[in-house]
């Protein structure tokens, strides 16, 4: 069975992401 | 018949940071198992399976293209559970017990959220849909 996910807000999309959706 | 997963490519260097979570290189490609909307992704790589941030993934047929969903400007009201504090600018800090709305909600699990005139992403996993318990 699948574990539950982590339980902290994943992190930030990287830089590079982010630089895309502006 | 056989259950045809989704592949994506991995856009950054991951390194794990829980004992559920992979490691994963930049171009590794992967196969999704589940998409959590808290911005967790089950996927399988090879011999590995764990979770990974849906923000480091893009997919594999048509990367150009944008998978979220279209935001609402209305507002859906959802109560926060826990207290965030920003710490990017882009963010919203707010405490447990508050009434916001949503009003786009983005795969990586940073929704935009709206407090009075303060907009800004908020943790979707700290959110739960007004009158329901946390």
């Amino acid at each position: 069975s699948i574990k539950q996910p982590p339980q902290n807000p994943p992190p930030r999309p990287p830089a590079e992401m982010r630089r895309k959706r502006v | 018949g056989p259950i045809i997963l989704d592949t994506y490519r991995v856009i950054a260097d991951y390194s794990k940071t829980s004992k559920h979570e992979i490691t994963l290189r930049t171009d590794d490609l992967v196969e999704i198992v589940e998409k959590n909307q808290n911005g967790w992704w089950f996927c399988q790589c090879e011999n590995k399976r764990g979770w990974i941030p849906a923000s480091y993934l893009e997919p594999l047929d048509g990367p150009e293209e944008s998978e979220d969903a279209d935001p609402n400007y209305e507002g859906e009201l959802y109560t926060t559970c826990t207290a965030y504090k920003a710490e990017q600018d882009d963010e919203i800090s707010l405490e447990p017990g508050q009434t916001i709305e949503v009003i786009h909600k983005l795969l990586d699990g940073w929704w935009v959220v709206r407090k009075g005139d303060e907009t800004g992403h908020f943790p979707s996993m700290f959110l739960q849909k007004a009158g329901k318990e946390c």
